[in-house]
């Protein structure tokens, strides 16, 4: 029920991948009980337009196969970021860096929708690799600035398998067959 | 560590502002 006009950034915080990932000794092989289905809820909250900062707890990140990938995931298809933390004592930091930071972004959509939109009318040929380009040329051209969130980040070279997945048990098939 | 510093926007950044604007509808 947030506003339409909101900043909307979720914080999600884990030392441990979903049940039903396809992890070793996974107490729900199938997903939680709950039913709830986080792949699902991923890119709803993507189409609201909420950005999840998934926040992966390390060292015990690491003692699983699918975690990393799942938090790099979740990022991607929120369009948020995904961070390694170390320690509890940067979690204030990360927390309050990616509020601004998106806050920061939230300011500008409507002068990238703008420039958007003008290439769309005048360059239909373009695709979007070329129109984020040109875009991201013109607004650093006007010297726009964002404050940015400095830290180390969470990478998968295989997060696309849980990300252009539509559903959990389709993420544990990827998962699967890749193995 | 963790900082917040204020620079020139990102390639990344708008790459995420597009693909945000693309599935909440308006790009």
């Amino acid at each position: 029920p947030w506003r339409e006009s909101a900043t909307k950034v979720c914080i999600l915080i884990a030392d441990a991948p979903p049940h039903g990932l396809g992890e070793s000794n996974d107490g729900f092989p199938n997903g939680a009980p709950t039913g709830i289905d986080p792949i699902e809820v991923l890119d709803q909250m993507s189409m609201k337009g909420i950005c999840v900062y998934s926040v992966g707890c390390l060292p015990a990140l690491s003692a699983y196969r699918h975690a990393t990938k799942f938090f790099v995931a979740a990022a991607e298809k929120t369009n948020g970021q995904a961070v390694a933390l170390g320690s509890a004592d940067s979690l204030a930091d990360v927390i309050m860096g990616g509020a601004i930071e998106e806050t920061d972004l939230n300011g500008l959509m409507d002068e990238m929708c703008t420039e958007v939109r003008s290439l769309h009318a005048t360059e239909p040929q373009l695709g979007e690799e070329e129109v984020t380009k040109r875009v991201w040329k013109t607004l650093s051209y006007r010297g726009l600035k964002t404050r940015q969130m400095r830290s180390a980040k969470l990478s998968s070279s295989h997060a696309n398998l849980v990300c252009t997945a539509r559903s959990l048990g389709a993420a544990r098939d990827a998962l699967k067959l890749h193995a | 560590p963790v900082i917040l510093e204020e620079s020139a926007i990102s390639f990344e950044q708008v790459q995420r502002m597009y693909k945000k604007g693309k599935v909440t509808g308006w790009a």
